[in-house]
């Protein structure tokens, strides 16, 4: 199966 | 003090049409760059980065830097009642709790002036890395609109691959299976109707067809659409706003576990 990555696993806070 | 012309202002009705139904709240930045947003869906799956320059607007006012909280679906009603050749301006004070925005019809004969109450957004602004694409696909924003469309009625997934082929876009789902391969194709009448494909490496990347269709609610807003793809990282999908800046969509891809 697969799972959902979410944005704030690749960019991190400004 | 904040006063923004937009002599296009079917451009901002458009551009929130596109978002509203992605981003429920958000705030506006705005400074001497320009008018500016950057939020995320409430699962943090998809992000969105606006960008209008400053250039693109009739007259720029903005004296110093400033967040607007807005919640956006009540922003697009506001903008609803904007006519579609209506010049629209944004003006805010400082330290009001209030943006009003006001449409003129492109005769002057008739002034409207609507003003919405802003909210305070805890929101974090995230650093968005320049990063080299091993893969980018410019296409006509309808035809991905239709794949994206076509697929979502087979599965609930897009695998998109990049290969020396073209680009390809797999679902499966309970009655089947479907793929799409569009080919590069630059013989075309009009330039905007082209494929282009520019790869640095193969591609293959799972996204969920939810988001892909709420991205393609930004169609309206340009003809062509740029899709830019590298091996685990989110894609980017990019409407350009007519000389005026963007539309950015990052999507973080399925991965296997």
């Amino acid at each position: 199966g697969s799972k959902q990555a979410t944005i704030t696993k690749f960019f991190g806070k400004a | 003090m904040l006063e923004l012309r937009l002599v296009q202002g079917s451009l901002l009705k458009k551009v929130l049409e596109s978002i509203k139904e992605l981003v429920n709240d958000a705030n506006f930045d705005c400074s001497s760059t320009g008018f500016s947003l950057q939020a995320m869906d409430s699962s943090h799956v998809a992000l969105v980065a606006l960008l209008l320059r400053s250039e693109g607007f009739e007259h720029y006012r903005c004296d110093r830097n400033l967040s607007m909280g807005m919640n956006l679906n009540n922003m697009a009603k506001m903008l609803k009642c904007a006519g579609n050749d209506d010049i629209i301006t944004i003006k805010a004070d400082d330290g009001s709790d209030t943006v009003t925005f006001m449409f003129e019809s492109p005769t002057q004969d008739k002034i409207s002036d609507f003003e919405m109450k802003l909210m305070d957004i805890d929101s974090e602004h995230l650093g968005i890395p320049e990063a080299e694409y091993d893969a980018i696909v410019r296409m006509p924003s309808a035809e991905f609109a239709r794949i994206c469309k076509d697929l979502s009625s087979i599965g609930d997934t897009v695998v998109i691959s990049v290969t020396k082929e073209g680009v390809k876009f797999s679902t499966k789902g309970d009655i089947g299976a479907a793929n799409i391969v569009c080919r590069q194709n630059t013989t075309v009448d009009k330039p905007d109707d082209a494929t282009v494909i520019e790869m640095k490496e193969p591609v293959s990347l799972q996204f969920a067809l939810r988001y892909t269709n709420f991205f393609t609610k930004a169609t309206p807003l340009s003809s062509t659409v740029t899709i830019s793809l590298s091996n685990e990282l989110p894609v980017v999908v990019e409407y350009k706003i007519a000389e005026m800046g963007y539309v950015r969509f990052y999507l973080a891809p399925k991965i296997e576990e």
